[in-house]
């Protein structure tokens, strides 16, 4: 393997949802527990470094 | 790296050697134990400075668009994979999109715009780097950066979430109601790379913010895509028309549809200087 630095390109992954219940959609996925989002960050192999959120959405800085 | 969670809706931006599309079966079963079923998938990508570094599946495009067809369910059947090339065989764009026949919640006047960026400014990369022993917390040396290299000007109504690596690297995230941008840097000479991301209205004028953008980095080389969920994405035309005057020249330009998922345009630039 060539001598490497750091990989900068990324890959995005850009997932929708639809529910039968409208009611769950006010939050929706927003409603997934911290605890849950780390296991879906580990298998990619990364973490959260820092978090902020507002009425629409949570955005959160990742490790790598 | 960067994730977004909003309530039908999650975006997850990585770099580095992580494998992203992992994520995909946890969220499914997480999602559905909100009620909540997988609509439509988009993958994209550009060209890997280090290819054989990445492990899988993440191995070649073939690969991951094999492990995506396998891990996707069958409702998903509006599908497509495509490499969009440029002059230039080490930038192609690539695309994976799947949707399924219930149309998921198109807004035709939104968005996306990726713009990857190499060969960037030495004198400005050296920005993203920390001073040796600052004492500073990631979030606070993040903040400072984000004031130094005028990334808070960009939109400044956004809400700034930021954080910067040790020795280097800088990631940020900003919020403007319900629309999102990120920046990622990785500085280091040789393999420096920016990108920055958002999602916007056709009808807004994005020269503002390319005008920023450029001015932060200096990219030697750029690429800009366009992705809109409609299938009249005429919004490249005013990202050349914005790019060209501040020094970078068109080089190519490749327009794809994607079944259900709207229309994608890739277009790369490099510096007058080179």
């Amino acid at each position: 393997m060539a001598v490497s630095g750091f990989e900068g390109f990324e890959k995005r992954l850009e997932l929708h949802f639809f529910g039968d219940d409208p009611a769950m959609f006010p939050l929706g996925l927003r409603k997934l527990d911290f605890e849950s989002l780390e296991q879906v960050l580990e298998a990619v192999q990364c973490s959260v470094v820092s978090a902020v959120g507002n009425s629409y959405f949570d955005a959160y800085v990742l490790s790598e | 790296s960067s994730l977004f969670v909003y309530p039908t809706k999650i975006i997850i931006k990585t770099c580095g050697t992580t494998q992203l599309l992992k994520s995909i079966i946890p969220l499914i079963h997480y999602a559905h134990h909100l009620g909540l079923t997988l609509s439509s998938c988009r993958y994209t990508r550009g060209s890997f400075i280090f290819p054989k570094a990445q492990p899988f599946p993440h191995t070649s495009f073939k690969d991951e668009v094999t492990y995506l067809q396998d891990t996707i369910p069958p409702n998903l059947c509006f599908r497509k994979a495509s490499i969009m090339p440029s002059k230039s065989s080490s930038h192609s764009w690539h695309v994976f999109t799947a949707n399924s026949h219930m149309p998921y919640d198109h807004d035709n006047e939104l968005f996306t715009m990726e713009i990857c960026m190499t060969e960037l400014d030495p004198i400005l990369a050296r920005k993203f780097f920390r001073r040796p022993d600052d004492g500073k917390s990631g979030d606070s040396a993040g903040k400072e950066m984000t004031e130094l290299t005028g990334i808070n000007e960009i939109n400044p109504d956004a809400l700034i979430c930021d954080f910067a690596f040790d020795p280097c690297g800088y990631s940020m995230n900003g919020m403007d109601g319900d629309w999102y941008s990120t920046i990622h840097v990785t500085p280091e000479d040789g393999f420096s790379y920016a990108s920055f991301e958002c999602v916007a209205s056709v009808n807004s004028n994005m020269g503002h913010v390319l005008r920023k953008v450029l001015q932060i980095f200096r990219p030697g080389t750029m690429s800009i895509s366009t992705t809109c969920s409609g299938y009249t994405n005429d919004t490249w035309t005013q990202m050349a028309s914005a790019v060209e005057p501040l020094g970078l020249k068109r080089r190519s330009c490749t327009m794809d549809q994607f079944p259900e998922a709207g229309t994608v345009v890739f277009q790369t630039f490099t510096s007058r200087r080179k």
